[in-house]
């Protein structure tokens, strides 16, 4: 059986309502690692992966691997009835049917008690290489939703520029063009608020704004996102969480 | 004109 127990359940509900929009049928792959969730979108133009470290938990007790088929929407159904500061566990039996969500106050005054159908869910799984990416930029979340939301008022495509002397997010469009440049700065009373840009070599890379927007969800759950280019391979945007990730994995554009 | 990928394209369907 598995019974994990998270001090806060407003992780899991950032975490779900991060990638509700770009996947709905998933399974939790439970092993002695964490939670973890990899799923394509229907397009299989995006991918996220997900993990939520077994030391994040506490306890953690899981007898043996089990996969849970969850639909997103039902879940998040299930988690507003948590409040964010509420310590929530997880439960369930080797051959699940349903998954028990558990809801504590802090106080130890009030337990609710939830149980959500568990579907069959045959998934395609994506061996993703290990790759060394001639880029890799952290910079403010917030900065990087803005940016985005910004340029999709003008073009459903961003081209991202990674150059030693900074990154250029550019785009153009039936009513004109438009960019956002971005120099290296180390900020050191509040180091979430730097960009940082590693290069190995220059890479110049189109997206689709539509796809980042949506990842930008994520940014609730780190002050901070990386984003890994190398040219002609899918960008790695990540949010890292105290005790695991969400990643995002985006196919480029490419010329004819 | 440049068009979008898709992810089989780079990575392995196992």
């Amino acid at each position: 059986m598995l019974e994990a127990r998270l001090e806060q359940a407003g992780v899991l509900k950032k975490v779900v309502d991060a990638i509700r929009d770009l996947v709905q049928d998933i399974n939790f792959d439970c092993n002695d690692s964490g939670i973890a969730l990899q799923a394509m979108d229907n397009s299989h133009v995006a991918l996220v992966s997900m993990l939520l470290k077994s030391e994040g938990f506490s306890p953690y007790r899981l007898d043996r691997n089990i996969a849970l088929g969850i639909n997103l929407t039902s879940l998040t159904k299930v988690l507003r009835c948590a409040q964010n500061e509420d310590i929530l566990t997880l439960k369930a039996e080797d051959t699940p049917d349903t998954l028990s969500l558990i809801f504590e106050n802090a106080e130890n005054d009030r337990i609710s008690e939830y149980e959500l159908k568990l579907m069959d869910i045959d998934q395609e799984h994506l061996g993703i290489p290990e790759t060394e990416y001639a880029a890799a930029i952290s910079m403010p979340s917030a900065e990087f939703q803005r940016i985005c939301r910004d340029l999709i008022q003008l073009s459903d495509s961003v081209t991202i520029e990674a150059s030693k002397e900074g990154v250029k997010f550019s785009c153009s469009g039936d009513i004109g063009s438009g960019s956002v440049t971005l120099r290296q700065q180390n900020n050191v009373d509040k180091p979430d608020l730097s960009t940082k840009i590693e290069l190995t070599e220059p890479v110049t890379l189109t997206f689709s704004l539509k796809y980042l927007v949506n990842f930008c969800k994520a940014s609730a759950l780190s002050s901070v996102v990386t984003l890994s280019l190398s040219n002609e391979v899918p960008l790695l945007v990540e949010y890292a969480m105290g005790s695991g990730f969400v990643r995002f994995y985006l196919a480029p554009k490419i010329g004819e | 004109v440049k068009s979008q990928t898709t992810l089989g394209r780079f990575f392995n369907l196992s």
